[in-house]
């Protein structure tokens, strides 16, 4: 069986002061995972 | 063929040693048919084991040199679409489901942990609790087996499995199957799914024939398909952070423990249940069926976050057809096919109350896969 997510997540910031607040995956294809790891973050 | 001419010599041999004797043997079968065809089935299989052994090994060199495997339908994959995999799934389901002798089950799940590398450590109870192997697949873990990342800036994986893709959804809204060939989001959630670029492309790109007939439709929804349009589409001068569409999908092994539970905190709105087809889903599977993840029996959860949209499919396959929600459990999946030939419409339910649905917290159980 396959699970299939499809969120909307914060890009990158329109102002160049402020922190890129970018998603960012933390897994990449192959890796194996467990529930409960986080698979992505971003800043606020 | 060779096999066969002298099997075929020694029987007429032994079959004319018998006449001769006339008296002894009478009506006695064939001494050698037996031997024979269980020998030739046992070649038969292993030479088909050995040519799969083979194969799998050119496709993880292949993977290995980093060479990226293409689409490419296989007379296995055509065969396939020609089974009854409805029936096969429902069979298998009611195989599984028999109830073991207390003695039998410690040995029955060993063994199914054995072929499928499942950790017997984490299985929250006693094999002998476990009437069936069905029971057995839809095991609860032992407390704290899975931490769930307390970040609140982190989203988490709602099941254990191995990732298929992962990666932001640019202008096309599509996701790649196997290079060479990518399917829509809008198909695998949904013509009616309130995926924000369809929203804004929506409002925007509507013509007039189609307006009425949308504009109940978008009545009943658009209370938060705007809310959702991503501001990317909707200001390009908004101060607010740019959001994008991400996608992951995760495949999930026999062995893997088989319960979604959520990535987030988010509000569940709707539910959409698309009955489908049942083919399997590993990697043999995306490699030779096209629109894999698109025409099977899969059930959607669509929703909002604090970034906005979030959906979550579960996608069923021909050992595993089964999705129970613990949300919803009145929901059943993997049942007789109705209309044999045309594929049903989704069928959806928004849960209450509109706009707020069913609240989950990050790591709640939200459903199980189950065979059958």
């Amino acid at each position: 069986s396959t699970v299939v997510l499809v969120f909307q997540a914060p890009a990158l910031k329109k102002h160049k002061d402020q922190l890129p607040s970018e998603f960012r995956f933390c897994v990449e294809k192959g890796d194996k995972v467990r529930m409960g790891e986080a698979i992505g973050r971003w800043h606020d | 063929f060779f096999f066969l001419r002298n099997l075929h010599s020694a029987t007429n041999q032994a079959r004319a040693s018998i006449n001769g004797s006339g008296s002894s043997s009478g009506s006695k079968g064939n001494p050698f048919l037996v031997p024979g065809a269980t020998v030739a089935t046992i070649f038969m299989l292993g030479a088909l084991h050995a040519r799969r052994m083979y194969s799998d090994k050119k496709i993880e060199e292949a993977r290995d040199s980093g060479i990226e495997l293409e689409l490419q339908p296989d007379v296995k994959a055509k065969f396939l679409m020609m089974l009854p995999l409805r029936f096969i799934s429902r069979f298998w389901g009611f195989l599984s489901s028999t109830e073991l002798p207390v003695w039998l089950r410690p040995y029955a799940h060993r063994a199914w942990a054995r072929a499928f590398h499942s950790n017997l450590e984490e299985v929250a109870l006693p094999l002998d609790q476990y009437a069936s192997v069905k029971d057995f697949f839809v095991r609860s873990l032992k407390e704290g087996c899975r931490p769930v990342d307390t970040d609140q800036h982190s989203l988490i994986s709602p099941v254990d499995g191995t990732i298929v893709r992962v990666g932001e959804l640019k202008e096309g809204v599509m996701i790649e199957q196997v290079k060479g060939f990518s399917y829509s989001v809008s198909s695998l959630l949904g013509a009616g799914s309130f995926l924000p670029l369809m929203a804004a492309k929506d409002i925007h790109q509507h013509d007039g024939s189609q307006q009425e007939n949308n504009i109940r439709d978008e009545s009943t929804k658009s209370w938060w398909r705007i809310s959702l349009a991503s501001p990317k589409l909707r200001e390009s001068s908004s101060s607010r952070p740019m959001k994008g569409l991400f996608y992951c999908v995760i495949y999930l092994r026999p062995g893997d423990y088989h319960r979604i539970h959520s990535p987030v905190d988010w509000n569940v709105l709707l539910r959409r249940h698309f009955s489908g087809r049942l083919y399997p889903v590993n990697e043999r599977a995306t490699r030779t069926i096209k629109n894999l993840y698109v025409e099977n029996e899969r059930v959607v959860l669509e929703g909002k976050w604090q970034e906005g949209y979030i959906a979550m499919a579960a996608v069923g396959a021909t050992n595993i057809g089964s999705i129970e929600l613990f949300i919803e459990p009145s929901l059943r999946t993997n049942q007789p096919r109705k209309k044999l030939l045309q594929s049903e419409a989704p069928e959806e339910r928004l849960y209450e109350p509109e706009g707020t649905g069913v609240l989950l917290k990050k790591g709640d159980q939200v459903g199980v896969f189950n065979m059958g």
